[in-house]
């Protein structure tokens, strides 16, 4: 079992999309798995046609009034669960923020799901902040999948988020925590700003980046409109295809470790 | 004087993009402007060349130990100075969030400057987030400024987004808090998704969609690589324009309030 957080506090970069297509892709080859939606936004949940749950959510599950395996759902899509988020989660952090051992919430409410082994893989979709959401999300995770949008202020967050996941390893906080990969996203080869970009990062960061660079297509923008994961609404295309792509680099990952 | 807030809880669509290249074009016509970055990010600050400053920062006067108009920097851009974000000020939610008034931090630190009256307009470049330096940015500006990507999780938050604002004025805590306008960003006309998006935003929000919807072209992506302003990096270009078109276009609604 492993945890892997889906993570950059750079905006608009490819989190949710990443998250909920590579969980898709993962559960389509019969592993299960789960998608825990750590966004107020709830982007990941309503994709998933899990909109607004009624009665306890996540924010119950950090604040200690709600044990959090009953808050898993089955999703539409066989071998995945997901646990939803609503708009409260947002007021979370204020509350977390305030508790002595606040770093660690997120890690000791995941705790039951470690000891019951139900799913051979958690991914958390993480909103885009610098905040204590995030800060819980390192001390939780196993590990780190990084979208990379290849443009500039993308890269010019990288640095950071990298620095300060090692601080958390490096104090104790995580001690175990690993970089899963860096994934290109929204790479379009006709223009040289994301060509460039793709070269910086791979000549930096080398094998720590994932073979398959996700191309930018219309069609990621198409299918949350319906409601559909890129690989229902386009199965054929190249979204569909980078996502399976990554599914089997990121299975081959795991199972040489 | 007005205070703007550039604001979308939604992660990259375009705020700082907007805040940076609409501050700098009103500042071109002669006019006093503010640009205040209030993402930890600082995706602002470094493309006006004001990384890293030393010394308090906006974390130091939202704490109250620094008063703020001593960190107000003037920019390369004749006209536009600029209140520089560092990484610190991702601790300040934690911090304000335990002080009793702390929806009202941001606006009590500006007060200053409203005295002053030596800008005519001040922007905050938001950072993507549901929390404390959000609600104190609803809480402290006269207007609302929102970049909406021509996409459907964009167009998701974006009934969110208003709620919040008005709930924020409604409750007395910023009563004068009104809508300067939704801003179409990243607008490819060949894509059916984008001309959708726009059709639904336009016939939902009618006037209060300004007329001049930003195009998605890489220039944008490349401006900043060279640390450069839009209208620095490609003056005749569409993207200058669109940014031009909407200066005339903010002033003309200023004017006519
Ligand atoms: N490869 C791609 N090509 C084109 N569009 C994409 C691609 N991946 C994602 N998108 C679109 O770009 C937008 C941003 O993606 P997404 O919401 O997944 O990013 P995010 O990092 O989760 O954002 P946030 O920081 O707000 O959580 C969405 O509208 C999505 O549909
Ligand atoms: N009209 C446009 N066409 C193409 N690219 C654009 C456009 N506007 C912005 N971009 C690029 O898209 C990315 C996101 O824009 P930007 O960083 O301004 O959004 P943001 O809302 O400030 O993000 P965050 O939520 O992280 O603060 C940047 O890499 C920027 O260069
Ligand atoms: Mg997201
Ligand atoms: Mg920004």
């Amino acid at each position: 079992m492993s945890i892997i957080a889906i993570i950059n506090q750079k905006g608009g970069v490819g989190k949710t999309t990443t998250a909920v297509n590579l969980s898709a892709a993962i559960a389509q080859t019969g592993i299960p798995t789960l998608l825990i939606d750590l966004d107020p936004q709830a982007n990941a949940s309503s994709v998933l046609g899990l909109h607004n749950p009624v009665g306890p959510g996540l924010y119950e599950a950090l604040t200690g009034s709600a044990p959090l395996p009953s808050l898993i759902q089955p999703t539409r899509i066989p071998n995945l669960s997901a646990l939803p988020a609503r708009l409260d989660l947002a007021g979370a952090e204020v509350e977390v923020a305030r508790l002595d051992n606040h770093l660690f919430q997120l890690r000791n409410t995941l705790a039951p799901l470690r000891q019951s082994n139900s799913f051979h893989y958690i991914f958390l979709d993480c909103p885009p902040s610098l905040g204590i959401l995030m800060s819980n999300a390192l001390a939780a995770a196993d590990q780190l999948l990084v979208p990379v949008q290849c443009e500039y202020y993308a890269l010019e967050g990288l640095g950071l988020l990298l620095q300060v996941a090692s601080q958390i390893r490096d104090s104790g906080a995580n001690p175990s925590l690993c970089l899963c990969g860096l994934l290109m996203t929204m790479y379009d080869s006709r223009t040289n700003l994301n060509t460039a970009v793709v070269r910086d990062v791979r000549s930096h960061f080398a094998n720590a980046v994932f073979q398959v660079a996700i191309p930018r297509t219309v069609r990621f923008g198409e299918a949350p409109s319906h409601g559909l994961t890129i690989l229902e609404y386009d199965p054929h295309g190249t979204g569909s295809l980078a996502y399976r792509t990554l599914a089997a680099e990121f299975l081959q990952r795991q199972n040489s470790k």
